[in-house]
């Protein structure tokens, strides 16, 4: 069976 | 033959504080799809796009030598922006990993 690493998105940040 | 794919070259990259702002936007830290801070966007007139050398897509390992590995995207912009404001230093040295 496939295992998938599911990862949230990250948030932007200005610098 | 041999072909190279993607090989992560890191090259030090020196950014004077030459404008008001650094002017980058970076995605991503530890625990999120991007596990390293990735340049999104150089703004125009900033310290960064006057550098001329950062690249949107560039990997951002270590500022001033202080590497960003295992830091949440909270902690790895602090490191950074406290980089840029510190008056220690008239510039921000920068270890990015580009793919050559």
């Amino acid at each position: 069976r496939e295992k998938r690493l599911t990862l949230p998105p990250s948030e932007i940040t200005l610098l | 033959g041999l072909t190279q794919v993607g090989i992560m070259e890191p090259v030090l990259i020196r950014v004077p504080k030459c404008a008001s702002t650094l002017g980058i936007a970076v995605e991503g830290g530890a625990n999120t799809r991007q596990t390293l801070p990735r340049i999104t966007t150089i703004q125009k007139g900033s310290s960064a796009h006057i550098c001329g050398r950062l690249r949107v897509g560039q990997v951002i390992l270590e500022v001033n030598g202080v590497s960003l590995k295992g830091m949440e995207h909270r902690d790895a912009t602090r490191v950074i922006a406290e980089a840029y404001k510190t008056k220690d230093k008239d510039f921000v040295d920068f270890l990015i990993a580009e793919f050559n």
